[in-house]
């Protein structure tokens, strides 16, 4: 089962 | 003092109906090089970044860095009211707590003016790694709303698999299974419907429909989308938004996580 990873997960706050 | 005018006004109204039911608050970041936009959406799923450069407006003057944020949905709802013949001024003095919008109906002697009030928002910054994706595929706008479109009648989820033999996009539901392959177009003559599909290696990702749906939403922005995908990261969605003379004044760009094994 796949699931929702949020995007914050990739991208950091700069 | 902050002017921005475009003759072309339904660029604007465009690009808003493109991003005002994703993200509901946001800061439009104008300087000298132009107006740029990033926010993620309420679930942080995916990330919008909108770019307008200051050649794009026919006119534009942005005497110091300004941040102006707002509720999208209103600023939307305002816009939308604009003819898609009207030019659309945008305009705020330094320091704003407030920006005025100007509708000009061509030919017309009226002049329709809204005031729109700031939010301040601690919008925080998301970097975006330079990424050298492993697919890229561009393709007609218009097919990308489709397959999302019809895709999502079957399912909530499409997986994207690439490889020598083309792209395809399948998804399963309760009701059965769907898919749509792609190949690259022959010829060049239009250019607009063309598919052009570059695969450095192969991959298989699955991305919500849901989202992919409110993304189509910028088809109206431009005749073609590329999708840059590499394993185990966002995909990007963009349109690149041109001029009457075809060149490039900015773009709607449109980060989605990916659904991966739990």
């Amino acid at each position: 089962k796949k699931g929702q990873v949020s995007i914050t997960n990739f991208f950091k706050p700069t | 003092m902050f002017e921005a005018r475009m003759v072309r006004g339904f660029i604007i109204k465009r690009i808003l109906e493109a991003i005002k039911d994703l993200v509901s608050e946001a800061s439009w970041d104008c300087s000298t090089s132009g107006m740029s936009l990033q926010a993620m959406d309420t679930s942080h799923v995916s990330l919008v970044s909108v770019s307008l450069k200051a050649d794009g407006f026919d006119k534009y003057r942005c005497d110091r860095n300004l941040t102006l944020g707002m509720n999208l949905a209103s600023l939307a709802q305002i816009v939308k009211a604009a003819g898609n013949d009207d030019v659309i001024t945008i305009k705020a003095p330094d320091d704003a707590d407030k920006i005025t919008l100007i509708f000009e109906p061509k030919s017309e002697t009226e002049t329709w003016e809204y005031e729109i009030k700031l939010m301040n928002l601690d919008s925080e910054y998301l970097g975006i790694p330079e990424t050298d994706y492993s697919v890229k595929i561009n393709l007609p706008s218009h097919k990308f709303q489709r397959i999302c479109r019809d895709l999502s009648q079957i399912g909530d989820s499409v997986t994207i698999s690439a490889a020598k033999d083309g792209v395809r996009f399948s998804t399963t539901g309760d009701l059965g299974s769907g898919n749509v392959k792609l190949n690259q177009t022959a010829s060049a003559d239009k250019p607009d419907e063309a598919v052009t599909i570059k695969i450095e290696e192969p991959i298989i990702l699955s991305f919500a429909l849901k989202y992919l749906n409110h993304f189509a939403r910028a088809t109206a922005l431009s005749p073609q989308v590329s999708l840059s995908l590499s394993k185990d990261v966002p995909l990007v969605v963009e349109y690149v938004i041109h001029d009457d003379d075809d060149d490039e004044i900015g773009y709607i760009r449109y980060y989605l996580a990916p659904k991966i094994e739990e």
